[in-house]
């Protein structure tokens, strides 16, 4: 599914460049459940940024489903983000003015839902993170970890076949993060949706089958492993 | 230094009234290291808030190095929030156009440091973190537990005698964390800054020296042990 060759990626900040990336290669087959671990600043949102489609890389090539990315137009890249790929963002990333319900909307508007469709795929992506009561608080009237929970119920929304989800358990208690990743491992198992998280906790690595390690913008290790 | 009785929070939004603290009364004393735990929306940052004189309870009373919170005016609590409380927030709420120094810097304009003296504090500050070679960068040009690290900084710097940090590790490798707690544990035993943490892991709460657990907006644990 995912084939990635030689990737870099250079912030130029003038007096400074800055290498996010550096030569990464790696390949994901559909299915697979995977955590990326690695310090502070070692490289892993760049990654996933690139993986989403929402960035380009500096070098190298990027192959999703056996198509180039380099060569997909704007409304093409943007065809793929809404359809194919669920992203959690390290930051949320919801919209301050809408409620819990409105954001998890948001992802299937592209997809010319009926408004009763919509409403009820988003109450059941939210039920599934624990949320119902909390569909018309807006974020700021919401936890920390309930709004971590709203940015993962409209990953899910669209049902994509690639979940993309940059540390999705950082601001849960121990209790809710093992709900999540129960959540994401019956997903991997029964709908064969591909899943890729990014997490600094082995806790969390330990519900996944292989584990990818950066330093500094590279690989250091791959390593595969029964899941529990 | 810290006495709350009774304290209460109810954010009403129309039909729904939610009780996020319910009669919630503890003390804590100068030089202690506290950590706050429970579950995702029991109460823990609706508390921290109060503390920080950032937001005012519904019911109860706060007294702080024996003030009534309740009796000081906009000034007089702009006052203490400067130059008595350091706060880290859970979302970090840095400003997103200045760069990593000039937003640690921030605490220092109320204190009318000279512009060397600033600088000088900020960098250090950002030192004590793991940050000096990223002063110039803004919010989006950092990762997020570099995010997070420019708003820990930001609240040591003014070296103020209280520390509230909401989840200051949850988007920090368990290298990092280590790093940040062994420099809490330093503040915390020779400056004599008391430090509470609001914390999901159990690895966090283990540097500290007393844990309080929170379930729907109350107090169910309060226990005592010696640090490691
Ligand atoms: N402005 C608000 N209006 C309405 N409800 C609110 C508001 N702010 C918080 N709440 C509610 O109050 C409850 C407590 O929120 P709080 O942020 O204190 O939880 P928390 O313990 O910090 O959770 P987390 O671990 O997820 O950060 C939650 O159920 C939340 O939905
Ligand atoms: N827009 C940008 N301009 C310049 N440098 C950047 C930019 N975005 C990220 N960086 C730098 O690239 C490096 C990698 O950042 P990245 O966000 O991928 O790290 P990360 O592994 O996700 O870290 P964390 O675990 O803290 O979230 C960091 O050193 C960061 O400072
Ligand atoms: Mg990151
Ligand atoms: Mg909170």
């Amino acid at each position: 599914l995912i084939e990635i060759q030689n990737l870099g990626k250079i912030y130029d900040l003038g007096e400074v460049r800055v290498h996010a990336l550096d030569s990464v290669s790696l390949e994901i087959q559909h299915g697979e459940f995977v955590a990326i671990m690695g310090a502070s600043g070692s490289g892993k949102s760049t990654l996933m940024n690139i993986l989403g489609c929402l960035d380009k890389p500096s070098t190298g090539s990027y192959r999703l489903g056996n198509i180039d990315v380099a060569e997909l137009d704007r409304d093409q890249l943007a065809e793929i983000r809404n359809r194919k790929i669920g992203f959690v963002f390290q930051g949320f990333n919801l919209l301050s003015r809408t409620s819990a319900l409105e954001n998890v909307e948001v992802p299937l508007l592209y997809a010319g839902t009926s408004a009763e469709e919509r409403r009820a795929r988003a109450l059941a992506a939210l039920k599934s993170v624990g949320l119902e009561h909390r569909e018309h608080h807006v974020p700021n009237q919401l936890s920390g970890g309930q709004q971590q929970r709203v940015a993962i119920a409209r990953a899910l929304v669209n049902q994509a076949p690639l979940l993309l989800a940059d540390e999705p358990t950082g601001n849960l208690d121990s209790k809710t993060s093992a709900e999540i990743m129960d959540l994401f491992t019956m997903l991997n198992r029964t709908a064969g949706i591909t899943i890729i998280v990014v997490t600094h906790e082995s806790d969390i690595a330990r519900y996944t089958r292989r584990v990818i390690r950066f330093l500094d913008g590279r690989i250091v290790s791959d390593e595969r492993s029964e899941a529990a």
